[in-house]
């Protein structure tokens, strides 16, 4: 499982 | 990017220009929390400094910007411009209440401790809580504006949107993020009264007025 770390997020 | 994220983030956008437009057209801040907004522009510029190490998207970057001039601009308009018609009397939430915790509980539970990634995970933590100042205020006053409810459903639909696309994400992409997840459940919890009230008065057409 990846966690979000990449935070392509908003 | 999945429809969950996108209508999230265009109903944060227009979150964000409801309450610009406001007042702007209004010339008038009366019914918003200049806590609230100060808390947010806290939320977006320490979470958004990844904008300096990161490119992710032109979308990701536009928004992101878009965001934190928007924040900063409303911030403006309310303890400057406009600066007559804040309930100052009104909005006596003490926004240390809600950072000095998030500080801690960023310190203590987040992925890794490094400098960006505390600030990502303290922003993450304080937005879950900062319409608290507006919540307040509205309870204090009793009731809210109608533009002002059409601003806080925008914004608290906003989240709950992104609570879907982590479960699209968790099946779809084998992501899972549970700092953001339980954060983003919180956050949206705190609105569910004002949905309530939002649902069944504010689209009937009355004004939003809290029952005695």
């Amino acid at each position: 499982l990846k966690s979000l770390t990449l935070k392509d997020e908003l | 990017m999945n429809i969950f994220r996108l209508t999230g983030d265009l109903a944060h956008l227009t979150a964000i220009i409801i309450l610009l437009l406001k007042i702007w057209k209004t010339r008038s801040c009366s019914g918003i929390s200049g806590k609230s907004q100060i808390l947010f522009t806290v939320v977006y510029i320490t979470r958004y400094l990844d904008l300096f190490t990161n490119y992710i998207s032109a979308y990701n970057t536009l928004m992101k910007i878009i965001f934190v001039v928007s924040s900063l601009a409303t911030v403006f308009l309310i303890y400057f411009k406009f600066k007559a018609t804040y309930d100052r009397n009104h909005d006596t939430f003490r926004m240390e209440f809600l950072i000095i915790p998030s500080i801690i509980l960023a310190l203590l539970i987040r992925h890794e401790f490094t400098v960006m990634e505390v600030l990502w995970t303290f922003s993450i933590y304080l937005e879950a809580v900062a319409i608290l100042p507006q919540l307040f205020l509205v309870s204090k006053t009793g009731e809210a504006e109608t533009i002002t409810s059409h601003y806080l459903f925008a914004l608290g639909s906003y989240r709950g949107l992104y609570l879907l696309n982590w479960i699209w994400r968790y099946y779809f992409e084998n992501f899972l993020d549970w700092i953001s997840i339980v954060a983003g459940f919180v956050q949206t919890v705190l609105y569910c009264d004002f949905f309530y009230l939002y649902v069944t008065r504010v689209l009937h057409g009355r004004k939003l007025r809290l029952p005695a």
